[in-house]
């Protein structure tokens, strides 16, 4: 049963195990990355794979961008001054950033701010 | 974020994990669901890291983040973080990054380090818990024996309160969710509650992958930001990870 009522606290839920249902929307893809690989080949099979999902995930957050910063200089810094950054970064971590970008298509500095979204997020 | 880790009465680890994450990063009233969220769903993958064809480690990943939030290193441990908030946050470790003050790490390139390198539950605590940071964060590890786990709650500096299972003392597992343990959380968002009282209700003898699942899936623990959910045993070096739903009603955060 569930408090219809915010925060929505329903009973303990029991034999939801295996997942199934509304609750479970799908399993995850297992890939490899082999770590004998240069840096920047690492994650081309999973980056081909999600390259279309990528590209929808960083147009949402470019339009967040524009939506804070309508002049769209946001989005120019983030184009433009991030890859600056790029060799400041640590080995291999920044190497395999490059290759990403190199897969996806999408711009080194999208991808850098994807990967250092956790210390710009607290802002 | 709720982050676990569990001991059953035969000393067995079992850690999960409920990643949320998109708060406030657009919301759509049409499917009443967070912009950001739905757009990670698609990304989630598991990753197994090789080397000399061998696992080194395994993660739940979004495709095109080479940090790592949520892993586990076989038979000898297992991390997952979670977000914490703090004034002295990671834009100020950024601007000392820019500014070319650069002796702190990237979270998530340390997360990542300490599964690809660290080769023990003690190795991987110390480094978690001496590591200097540019933001604040909750690092929940568990280890491969009784009673190794614990939940490192970091400012960039320092490791604070650090909180580790008691089996003797009753503690049989440690919960996480975006609060410091020793501190209420915010009433708004209080998904520690009802997850504890899950467990308690669930209690040791019963503990498993399955009835974590249980806990892990009972609103609000499981809320419209919950991208995917996370089960490791690390006696197994077993991870499982399933990407979520919440019908509504369900809380937003």
């Amino acid at each position: 049963s569930l408090q219809f009522v915010p925060p929505y606290t329903e009973d303990c839920r029991t034999e939801m195990y295996p997942p199934r249902g509304p609750t479970f929307q799908s399993a995850v893809t297992w890939y490899t990355v082999n770590l004998d690989s240069p840096p920047s080949k690492r994650w081309t099979e999973i980056i081909t794979d999600k390259k279309d999902e990528l590209v929808s995930m960083v147009q949402a957050i470019k339009d967040l961008a524009d939506a804070f910063v309508p002049s769209g200089r946001l989005e120019e810094l983030i184009d433009k001054a991030l890859p600056m950054m790029i060799d400041t970064l640590p080995y291999p971590f920044n190497e395999e950033m490059k290759g990403i970008a190199t897969a996806s298509g999408v711009p080194l500095g999208e991808v850098i701010l994807f990967n250092i979204f956790y210390e710009i997020f607290t802002v | 974020c709720t982050s676990l880790v569990a001991e059953d009465p035969r000393g067995n680890l079992i850690h999960a994990r409920n990643l949320d994450f998109g708060l406030f990063l657009g919301w759509d009233m049409k499917n009443h669901s967070w912009v950001i969220t739905e757009k990670l769903k698609p990304l989630v993958v598991n990753v197994d890291f090789r080397r000399n064809n061998k696992t080194v480690f395994k993660s739940t990943n979004f495709a095109g983040y080479v940090g790592m939030l949520t892993g586990i290193r076989p038979y000898l441990f297992t991390l997952t973080m979670n977000e914490r908030f703090s004034l002295d946050g990671g834009y100020i470790g950024v601007l000392e990054w820019i500014l070319g003050k650069r002796d702190g790490r990237w979270m998530s390139f340390l997360t990542r380090s300490v599964l690809e390198n660290a080769t023990s539950y003690e190795e991987a605590k110390k480094l978690l818990s001496d590591t200097k940071l540019l933001a604040p964060a909750y690092f929940i590890l568990g280890g491969n024996q009784s009673g190794e786990a614990c939940i490192i709650t970091r400012s960039r500096t320092h490791s604070l309160n650090p909180l580790e299972l008691d089996v003797k003392q009753g503690r049989w597992y440690v919960l996480e969710t975006n609060y410091d343990h020793w501190k209420k959380p915010l009433f708004l968002d209080d998904r520690r509650t009802p997850a504890m009282k899950c467990m308690n209700q669930t209690t040791q003898t019963n503990i498993s992958i399955k009835t974590v699942y249980d806990v892990l899936s009972t609103k609000p623990v499981l809320n419209k930001l919950t991208t995917y959910t996370t089960l490791m045993e690390v006696s197994k070096g077993n991870l499982e990870s399933y990407i979520r739903a919440c019908p509504n009603p369900c809380m937003p955060w």
